[in-house]
Order: structure tokens, then sequence, then C-alpha cells
């Protein structure tokens, strides 16, 4: 562990915990995309089924708990609970057009063929493209709420961390992975364009819009 | 890298 990567995962625990807040507070998860919740709920599960095979740590074990349940509980309360708010018309995002090819590239590209090594590769680029649905989102809403883009923040943020962990296991252990390396820096590439909106307007009090 | 130290990360 260092520091960069508990800044990950932390990071990335704020935005799951964000997302709930929005959500149970305001009652509503409009603005928010269900396919995407969809995707990282299928990235946590196809990820972490080594949870019943392998044991790393109490953090490592408590951490994979916490995004699979949390993960569950907040498509619960988009496609049940507040059902009534879920933007439909806008979340069309079609997620079989992301599912597929990562599926696909998985078999083709990874380190090993084997069931949960293949899976594992699969979540590895599902969750590269995840937020794609989201992002789309905005883009057709043309705006977000302040809690949503801190969300996003967080979010996008947490790759970013996991990318200075690479570099510096790289240095430290000569440990890294060209496949995670890859799709992290894909994923946090995709932030950058909210990252440049949230930082030159969220973070100065404006409302996050996007140019029409 | 190694198997574990590829699967320690979340």
């Amino acid at each position: 562990m260092n520091i960069f990567r508990l800044a990950g995962d932390l990071s990335h625990l704020l935005a799951i915990i964000l997302l709930l807040i929005k959500i149970w507070k305001t009652r509503s998860c409009a603005g928010i995309s269900g396919k995407s919740q969809i995707l990282f709920a299928i990235v946590y599960v196809s990820r972490y089924l080594d949870l019943v095979t392998t044991f790393i740590s109490v953090y490592n074990t408590f951490m994979k708990l916490v995004f699979i349940s949390t993960s569950v509980a907040t498509i619960y309360l988009m496609y049940v609970k507040f059902k009534a708010t879920y933007d439909h018309n806008h979340d069309s995002f079609r997620i079989e057009f992301l599912l597929v090819p990562c599926f696909l590239l998985a078999l083709l590209i990874n380190n090993a063929f084997t069931p949960l090594e293949i899976l594992w590769t699969f979540s590895i680029y599902l969750e590269a493209v995840a937020i794609l649905p989201q992002l789309f989102l905005v883009s057709k809403t043309g705006e977000a709420e302040s809690i949503t883009s801190h969300y996003l923040f967080a979010l996008g943020s947490y790759r970013a961390l996991y990318l200075l962990n690479w570099i510096y296991r790289y240095y430290a252990e000569g440990h890294y992975d060209l496949i995670a390396i890859f799709a992290g820096a894909i994923q946090t590439i995709l932030y950058c364009d909210f990252f440049y909106l949230y930082i030159t307007k969220v973070l100065k009090g404006k409302k996050l819009q996007l140019p029409a | 890298a190694n198997r574990l130290g590829k699967k320690d990360e979340l």
C-alpha cells in the first residue's frame, strides 16, 4: 500500500458516499445515469470474485464488500425506491455496445486465459468506459447538480491517483500491469473535459453548465 | 508482476 493508492481508494469511497447522499437527501436520482451504475456493479462483481478464493487483507476484503454492496444499493435506490425520478429519456446509452467489446477484448488481450483472469480483465476494460453513459447524460441535460459534479470529480480522481500508484510501484517494487495502466489512462482521459469544467466553474461556485 | 502483487489492488 502507498499514499497514492490509499488516497485513490478513499476518493473512490467518497464518490460512492457522495452519490448515496445525493440520492437519499434529494430523494431523487435526477441527473444520474442508472446505466453507469449497472456497469459499475458488473465491474465490481466480475473483479472481486476472488473474495471467496484469496484473502489479501482485512482492508482489501472490507473495501470490496463495500463497493459491491453500495453499488447494488445505488441501483436499488435508482430503479426501485426512487424509480419515479429516474431520467429514462436522457439515460439512453446502449451499454451492450460497451459490454460486448470489453468482453471480446478481454478474451484477446489478457495476462492469462483463465476464467478469473478473463473476468478481471473484462472488469478493468469495462471500468475504463463505465462512466460514458453518465457523461453522455450530463452532456444531454447540459448541466449537473453541484453534488453530482463533486461525485464525478472524486470518481475521476480515484483512477488518476491509481496512475500515480502504478508509477510509484514500478519504481519502488518493479511491479506493473500494462492492462491496468492503459485502461486506467483511458479512464482518466475520459474525465479530462469534465475536470476542466469542474475546476474552472464548480470550484468558483458556478453551476456545471456544459456549453450548449 | 507477481500474482499477489497484481491482485492486491481494488
